[in-house]
């Protein structure tokens, strides 16, 4: 959730 | 990724794929809730921003871009070309009774308070209550097309097979985002009603009709 390489689910 | 996760988007897209085809091919919107529609527009639109700023994999950005394209092929389809089928009469929910609290509540609860972190948690707020509408003309109505039906069966199951991902990814990669798993909750519970009413009537082959 709050990685910074976004997220990865849709 | 795992099959869960695969199969949550691959029923996602079926949904998203059926209801485009129905209205397509009977060149009617008859009984879809635009306001729905639209809805999952400011969905993906919203979340869907980070393609713009990082690249996470071809699969990822294809998924996005077409659930995109799908879903503003919808919206001009009941808004525009298909407008005089539209039942807007039915189509009554008061969708500022969604945008509002839950745009309040991505403001005050998300992960990190930037921009594009505050729109996709309003992305998955508003995606846990964005079938409302829809099921709310249902009701008004009583009835629903088998073929409608169906699409909100790959829309519900969808999140449904999210949760078995989210509790996969917790178990074997120790991940897990309670932002999307509580409004992944919430928005398979909003289906319980209709999952039942699937398989106990559309499943058998009657239609899926209310009691008046």
């Amino acid at each position: 959730g709050s990685d910074d390489d976004g997220h990865d689910e849709l | 990724m795992n099959i869960f996760r695969l199969t949550g988007d691959l029923s996602h897209l079926a949904a998203i794929i059926i209801l485009l085809l129905k209205i397509w091919k009977s060149r009617s919107c008859a009984g879809i809730s635009g306001k729905s529609q639209v809805l999952f527009a400011l969905v993906f639109t919203t979340r869907y921003l980070d393609l713009l700023t990082s690249f996470i994999s071809l699969y990822n950005t294809t998924m996005k871009v077409i659930y995109i394209g799908c879903s503003y092929a919808t919206v001009y389809l009941i808004y525009m070309k298909l407008k005089a089928t539209y039942d807007g009469n039915h189509d009554t929910f008061r969708v500022e009774f969604l945008i509002v609290p839950v745009g309040g509540l991505a403001f005050l609860v998300n992960h990190d308070f930037s921009p594009l972190e505050i729109l996709w948690t309003f992305s998955i707020y508003l995606e846990s209550v964005a079938i409302l509408p829809q099921l709310f003309m249902i009701s008004k109505t009583g009835e629903a097309e088998t073929i409608t039906t169906h699409y909100l069966f790959f829309l519900g199951l969808y999140r449904a097979l999210y949760l078995i991902n989210w509790i996969w990814r917790f178990y074997f990669e120790g991940f897990f985002d309670m932002i999307a798993i509580v409004a992944g909750v919430v928005q398979t519970i909003l289906y319980c009603d209709f999952f039942y009413l699937y398989v106990t009537k559309v499943l058998k082959g009657k239609k899926l009709s209310l009691p008046a």
